[in-house]
């Protein structure tokens, strides 16, 4: 689930 | 959250303020693109659909929340309570142009063939080049108002520093989005054009207006 660490930004 | 990605919010939201701070002020939105208003909608009604579907924190939700509010009180006031000033003549860049092409590539460059996943993808696509008929409108008319210019200066703004939160990010977490970098970056060098316009002209109290 690497690729979802960067959805937290808007 | 890093002080880069900080700022770059806090640009972002600045642009988004200033914006309907112009259009209230003035009741008028004369020299602002329609158009690019319709994108930033749909980016941002296409990204934040996860409102629904995942928590990240208060200030994660309450930022997107004021984002999606902001836009469509901006397409409401530029296209229903300010209608009679929008300059439609001068704002004719085709924007089929920008969203097929977008949403093909994000069937074609994604994560995962997910309809969430597609849809977050495409939004950051469209986000790239959703100033285009914007910059289009600048370089037909020859110029901009300077809280205009202050508008496109603080939405320019953030996405380079959100360039910044992702070397940052490389550096602390070892992880890069070639995604999210790609079109940050393509989105980034549309506005330096005007990048140059802007310190050279703006920010010695003269007015944009091109050669």
């Amino acid at each position: 689930e690497g690729h979802y660490i960067f959805k937290d930004e808007l | 959250m890093n002080i880069f990605r900080l700022c770059g919010d806090l640009s972002h939201l600045l642009a988004i303020l200033l914006l309907l701070f112009k259009i209230w002020k003035t009741r008028s939105c004369a020299g602002i693109s329609g158009k690019t208003q319709l994108l930033f909608t749909i980016v941002y009604t296409a990204r934040y659909l996860d409102l629904f579907t995942s928590f990240v924190s208060v200030y994660n939700s309450v930022m997107k929340i004021v984002f999606l509010t902001a836009s469509y009180g901006t397409l409401y006031l530029m296209f229903y309570k300010f209608k009679p000033t929008y300059d439609h003549n001068h704002d004719s860049f085709r924007i089929l142009y920008l969203i097929v092409p977008a949403l093909v590539l994000s069937f074609i460059i994604v994560h995962v063939y997910t309809v969430m996943e597609i849809l977050w993808t495409f939004s950051i696509y469209l986000e790239a080049v959703a100033i285009m008929p914007q910059l289009f409108m600048v370089s037909r008319t020859g110029e901009a108002e300077t809280i205009t210019s202050h508008y496109l200066f603080a939405l320019g703004s953030y996405r380079a520093l959100y360039i910044l939160n992702w070397i940052y990010r490389y550096y602390t977490e070892d992880f890069l989005d070639w995604i999210t970098i790609m079109a940050g970056i393509v989105q980034t060098i549309l506005y330096c054009d005007f990048f140059y316009l802007y310190i050279t002209k703006v920010l010695k109290g003269k007015r944009l207006s091109l050669p």
